[in-house]
């Protein structure tokens, strides 16, 4: 890429490239990079009409870790992490139609692409909340699981994960920490991670999720659910002999 | 015994004419009036160029740096040597043909951060180790 500046003094020996030893070489540096080769099919990030919620917080994750200024980094996780993925939800379940209680939505996520021989350090699910005005200016407790197994004939097996509390008429990203769910997932190397999440008003009543302002799949591209895993590389990438 | 070898090493230097100005197996072919010692030079990588922006989001590019110049005997003006470095320079100016020169290499590099999609869409930010070139030194 250094075409333009001026040249070294000295010339180095060259030869001549076989037929397809720049693409090994380009596949060779991606590998030792990490970098997957072309993704698939998915419009580029500057084409598309409204950037994903999970790509924008990856952004203003990366404009922190490179930041000189010093101003200190609003994520806590962010210096001990040698790498940092965001999860798109693929799945989401509802049970919050009709009378039936309590209600919950549930939230898969596929978690196959993460490198072996990372170590998770901190994981969380993001979920932006809409003001709401069904109840009106009351406290509302939101909770999390992990559906450690499902079951036929009766409810599933949950491991609770968080609990925050906010007000109804709060607005933006609410964070819950669901890294106790990481040891499960390098444990029994259940890659398919379900997360439940309940409402709960202060006379503990169980309410749609849909109804306490919080947004799912059907949001705004930019306000969709995600995950985000911090993890701590264990070694180095080792260069492929070619 | 060490002085009397250092002498005699020092008389079979005197006694190669022109012998740091000899091309060594790694020589350039430019001769001496061409000569830069081992030092950092500018390289941009630009992702654009190589046709990588389809998965990587940021950087669209880096300083990366390299490392290249020569390692002649002594070795005093390059501050990032080895001791072992020295020995060889100075085996390689009375055996050019069998000791090869010492090479201008990274000693010290840096991390950069990258951001970019993976095979599913999902995004991953990853600190790259050994990236940049901080300096440079003859080993």
């Amino acid at each position: 890429g250094g075409g333009h500046l001026p040249r070294p003094p000295h010339v180095f020996p060259q030869r001549r490239l076989g037929v397809g030893e720049p693409r090994d070489m380009q596949r060779e540096i991606q590998e030792m990079l990490g970098l997957p080769g072309r993704p698939r099919s998915r419009a580029p990030l500057a084409a598309a009409q409204q950037p994903a919620s999970a790509p924008l917080f990856m952004l203003d994750l990366y404009h922190a870790m490179t930041d000189d200024s010093g101003g200190g980094s609003p994520q806590p996780h962010l210096n001990s992490a040698d790498l940092i993925m965001s999860f798109v939800n693929i799945v989401e379940r509802d049970r919050s139609l009709g009378y039936q209680e309590p209600h919950w939505k549930e939230f898969h996520f596929d978690l196959t692409q993460i490198p072996a021989g990372e170590a998770v350090t901190a994981a969380e699910f993001r979920i932006y909340k809409e003001p709401s005005i069904h109840p009106l200016n009351t406290t509302l407790h939101i909770s999390m699981f992990e559906v450690v197994q499902e079951h036929a004939n009766r409810e599933s097996d949950l491991f609770f994960l968080d609990l925050q509390t906010l007000r109804s008429a709060d607005e933006g990203w609410l964070v819950l920490d669901i890294t106790a769910a990481s040891d499960q997932w390098l444990l029994t190397q259940n890659k398919d991670l379900g997360l439940r999440l309940y409402v709960e008003t202060e006379d503990g009543h169980s309410m749609d999720p849909g109804l306490a302002g919080l947004l799912g799949q059907q949001a705004p591209r930019s306000r969709q659910p995600f995950m985000v895993g911090f993890f701590r590389a264990s070694r180095s990438p080792v260069r492929a002999p070619r | 015994t060490a002085r009397l070898l250092k002498k005699k090493q020092l008389n079979q230097i005197n006694r190669l004419p022109h012998s740091n100005k000899q091309l060594g197996i790694f020589d350039d072919g430019h001769g001496s009036h061409s000569r830069e010692f081992c030092r950092r030079h500018e390289l941009y990588v630009n992702f654009r160029d190589l046709g990588w922006l389809d998965s990587v989001i940021a950087p669209q590019g880096y300083s990366a740096y390299y490392c290249a110049g020569e390692c002649i005997y002594p070795l005093n003006y390059c501050t990032n040597t080895t001791n072992h470095a020295t020995m060889q320079a100075l085996v390689h100016l009375m055996k050019p043909d069998i000791v090869p020169k010492v090479c201008c290499v990274p000693t010290e590099l840096s991390a950069i951060s990258m951001l970019y999609y993976d095979k599913n869409s999902n995004v991953i930010l990853r600190r790259e180790r050994n990236m940049v070139v901080q300096a440079c030194g003859c080993q």
